[in-house]
């Protein structure tokens, strides 16, 4: 464990903290795609399974359970928690994410290291994680007043991408046959996707201004 | 093995 991958891994703690404190204590979501939170619980459900196969550490096994737990929960919160779902802009969050499920799964069967069942599931996961937050980036796209939870959240978000990406590169430099391109390929994607939203939040952060995406 | 250090990641 490098200081990049703890960095990341809190930066990723942190970002699910922010969420789940905007959805129980403000008992509001708004702002907040649902899209995303789904395909982020199907990320964890499908990358996880491993915690039944294999064990790496106390570390890795508590925080798998922890980012499953919390996707699971922000999903019910929105979806049946009364209060929370009365604050979801429906109209808005309108991404087909479904569309994004069968070309993930399409190239996981296609591309990947082993053909197993586990494996074949752990690409899907990486796959799918990368375009997870393209339904969150249309809808703060949409939303006119973003609030300061939100843009913390998704910068969180966008932060725990670029430090693993940082990760890598230490890894690959101090570890003898650190290679896994499908990992690192669908991570730069994703880190990639953020790139807008980082100029725009840096830009309202700078001039103090509220944070609004060009339409 | 290799496969095996990148799924000690989250």
């Amino acid at each position: 464990m490098n200081i990049f991958r703890l960095a990341g891994d809190m930066t990723h703690l942190a970002s699910v903290l922010v969420l789940l404190l905007k959805i129980h204590t403000i008992k509001s979501c708004a702002g907040v795609s649902l899209k995303t939170q789904e395909l982020y619980a199907i990320v964890f459900a499908t990358r996880y399974l491993d915690i039944f196969t294999s064990f790496y550490s106390i570390y890795n096994t508590l925080m798998k359970l922890v980012f499953l737990g919390s996707s699971f929960s922000i999903v019910l919160y929105m979806k049946y928690h009364k209060t929370v779902h009365r604050s979801y802009d429906r109209e808005q969050d309108t991404f087909r994410h479904w569309f994004l499920v069968l070309p993930c799964l399409l190239l996981a069967l296609l591309i990947h290291e082993k053909f197993t069942f586990l494996e074949v599931l752990w690409t899907f996961s990486l796959y799918l994680e990368a375009v997870a937050i393209l339904p969150q980036l249309v809808l703060l796209q949409r939303t006119r007043n973003i609030d300061n939870l939100t843009g913390q959240y998704v910068f969180l978000l966008g932060g725990y991408r670029g430090l693993y990406i940082l990760n890598w590169i230490y890894r690959y430099f101090t570890e003898p046959h650190f290679v896994h391109w499908i990992t690192w390929i669908s991570g730069l994607v994703q880190t990639l996707l953020y790139a807008d939203f980082f100029f725009y939040y840096s830009q309202s952060w700078k001039n103090n201004k509220k944070l609004q995406l060009p339409a | 093995s290799s496969d095996e250090a990148a799924k000690d990641e989250l």
